[in-house]
């Protein structure tokens, strides 16, 4: 089973892309879980038709009010089949203002694995959907106990983009387990300027000892898929759009040699990189 | 002395709004103080100049280092002057993957506060521009701590934004000191329908016990302001755009007395009432 992980800073794309790939990846014949990572918990509401479904940590919560643990949870529960097919989870957050949203997020996986999730429904790839604002020690979990196996920063041309990618790429040096977990690739989710995102993330990615895999462009029919909650190959599956996801699907399934990156220390050598290649 | 926060999920217009506000209220004669309180630590960056100023983190790191402490910190190493005049701060973040970086927030401010930042610099209002997507116990403490006096919550006619807002009036309910802290009310960042976002946002804070205080609308000026990393003021000091930041900060010098939200209970409430607005 492969376990892959989009992580980029908030606002852009990671869900976007997330469901998209999870549903170019069903094509291709694969049982695919997605699985939110994020407090917000709208990681899946495009694959389930605009629905917000509930998450693991308030259901937890449920069984944790009557005396019950864990193991009281039925999978059905917490794992939504949308007509697609694809299995959506939501982890969900704490109850606001109080515990760590990142301490959450495992608990979730956690309770996914001791329920036997992936075992149960036959999965062949689980897409983890994390927030990457905040690389704390919290949202770093996923990747410190191994379920962010294979993981894809997700960047536009906007500078901020890439200092938070390299923020994570300084996470996933510190904590991924040699030879389990690393960086698997660079992700462009184009911001409108392809031939500057182009060079400076191929650049960005090489220097991080990774590739950028693939460029997603900016489109109008992404952007009318979410507001429809469909995914853009079942909108419009002949637009080119949908061929991006489905080139973006083989990709990811070729590439399973995740790296340790080699994070850009200073960020005055990132703002240089980057303002090497910004027009003059 | 005013102690202004700023809140909203990740993308919605905080740092743009902060920075324009901290502007119209040094031009009404005000000394201001804006503090990052996002790891991604551009908060400021509009107001110094594209610049991404050191953060009072990594500064407290660099002695923690040599084995002195925060007393060793020097206010010129952690406050820096933008040239018209506002005092630009940084909070910053923990070292990638390790470390809670709402504590870090809060240890930030705490240092600002031993070393009497405000009183040296004689500051009239600070206004803290805070992470809201993660409404986790690490970024509450600014709430908890009593520094987030006079909170604002920024939203768009985007149901998440709303749902982001709701959450973060939880915490808020949870947290805040009785007639030290509360909401002081909403701001509109507008995606684009105005009307829409009149109606639906005048409810929402008023469910709140709050009110709809200003709306900010989608200007390509705003945008515009940022890539050259100027503020409306300064860039187009004529224009509607700076017109309308300035009566912003009139409204929240005359807005002192902020509530105890009663924030929506039920996520399937806060859909219905976001429903009953949209163009059937
Ligand atoms: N390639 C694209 N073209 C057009 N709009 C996009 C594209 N990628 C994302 N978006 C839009 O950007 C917004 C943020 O995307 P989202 O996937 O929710 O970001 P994240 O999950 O990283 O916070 C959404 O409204 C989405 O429709
Ligand atoms: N009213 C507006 N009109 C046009 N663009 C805006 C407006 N408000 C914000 N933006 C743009 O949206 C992006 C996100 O804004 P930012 O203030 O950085 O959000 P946050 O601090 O909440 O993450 C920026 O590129 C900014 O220029
Ligand atoms: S570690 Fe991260 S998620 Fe946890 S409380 Fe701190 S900031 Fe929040
Ligand atoms: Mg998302
Ligand atoms: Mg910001």
């Amino acid at each position: 089973m492969r376990q892959i992980a989009i992580y980029g800073k908030g606002g852009i794309g990671k869900s976007t892309i997330a469901a998209n790939l999870s549903m170019a990846l069903k094509e291709m014949g694969l049982r695919v879980m997605q699985v939110g990572c994020d407090p917000k918990r709208d990681s899946t509401r495009i694959l389930a038709g605009g629905r917000l479904i509930p998450t693991v940590l308030e259901t937890f919560r449920e069984e944790l009010r009557i005396g019950k643990d864990e193991y009281a949870i039925s999978l059905k529960d917490i794992i939504f089949q949308a007509q697609s097919g694809i299995y959506c989870v939501e982890s969900g957050g704490p109850e606001p203002g109080i515990g760590c949203a990142g301490r959450g997020v495992l608990t979730a996986l956690q309770i996914l694995s001791d329920l036997k999730a992936f075992e149960t429904y036959g999965i062949d790839v689980a897409i983890y959907d994390v927030l990457g604002d905040v690389v704390c020690g919290g949202f770093a979990m996923p990747i410190r106990h191994g379920y962010a196996q294979e993981i894809y920063l997700i960047c536009s041309g906007g500078f901020m983009s890439i200092y938070a990618a390299n923020n994570i790429a300084k996470a996933i040096r510190r904590l991924s387990r040699r030879g389990e977990t690393g960086l698997a690739g660079v992700i462009c989710n184009s911001s409108g300027d392809e031939q500057f995102e182009k060079v400076v993330l191929s650049q960005f990615a090489e220097a991080l000892g990774s590739k950028l895999v693939h460029l997603v462009p900016r489109s109008p029919v992404i952007q009318a898929c979410e507001v429809e909650s469909r995914t853009v190959l079942e909108h419009s599956p002949q637009s080119e759009e949908a061929e991006v996801f489905r080139e973006l699907a083989r990709q990811v399934m070729d590439n399973d040699r995740p790296v340790i990156p080699k994070p850009i220390e200073e960020i005055s050598d990132l703002e240089a990189m980057y303002r090497e290649h910004l027009p003059k």
